[in-house]
């Protein structure tokens, strides 16, 4: 465990929560992409069905615990709970081509052939894609609540957070593994426009917009 | 193997 590590899960810890948070006081999951969400509670139960194998660490497990428990209340409250508020038409993207070559990819590009690593792999390669459908409906709507940016902006740091962790862990440990470094710097260039947008609007007080 | 195995992050 290194600083960048830790700094990582609880910024991504934050995220999970402002957006629980961000649902649950305004009572709307406006502008929300479900599908994304649910990519995410698929990511997650598909990476920590070692919870039933293996014990790392008190820490290790209460967080995934939280994630799990986190991603479904949020699937629960936008296709449940909220469901009138969930703006499903403009929740459009087609997951299909995402979790279908992912899978195949997983199956194809992995460090072993078992049921339990190639699951932590599709899961590995599925994060680093699943919040295509949250940026898909902001470019579709052409603007995000301000409490939404910053869902996405914890979201998007945890990332970058990470790949400072393997840095680290490469240089003290020698230790590196390519499928999840390889997959954290896809996911992290994807969110660059939108750190970019952040940056040059949220932080200055603006309104996220897209320009027509 | 070069993965993390146990796999510790998240």
């Amino acid at each position: 465990m290194n600083i960048f590590r830790l700094t990582g899960d609880l910024s991504h810890l934050a995220a999970i929560i402002i957006l629980l948070l961000k649902i649950w006081k305004s009572r709307s999951c406006a502008g929300i992409s479900g599908k994304s969400q649910i990519l995410f509670a698929i990511v997650f139960t598909t990476r920590y069905l070692d919870l039933l194998s293996t014990f790392i660490s008190l820490y290790n497990s209460c967080m995934k615990v939280i994630y799990i428990g986190c991603a479904y209340a949020t699937v629960y409250m936008i296709y449940m709970k909220f469901r009138a508020t969930y703006d499903g038409n403009h929740d459009s993207f087609r997951v299909e081509f995402l979790v279908v070559p992912v899978g195949g990819l997983a199956v194809l590009i992995n460090h072993d052939f078992s049921f339990m690593e190639i699951l932590w792999t599709f899961s590995i390669y599925l994060e680093s894609v699943a919040i295509l459908p949250q940026l898909f409906m902001i470019s579709k709507t052409g603007e995000a609540e301000t409490i939404t940016t910053h869902y996405l902006f914890c979201l998007g740091l945890y990332r970058a957070l990470y790949i400072f962790n393997w840095v680290w862990r490469f240089y003290f440990e020698g230790f590196f593994d390519l499928i999840a470094i390889v997959a954290g710097v896809v996911q992290t260039i994807l969110y660059c426009d939108f750190f970019y947008l952040y940056v040059t609007k949220v932080l200055k007080g603006k309104k996220l917009s897209l320009p027509a | 193997s070069l993965s993390i195995n146990p796999k510790d992050e998240l």
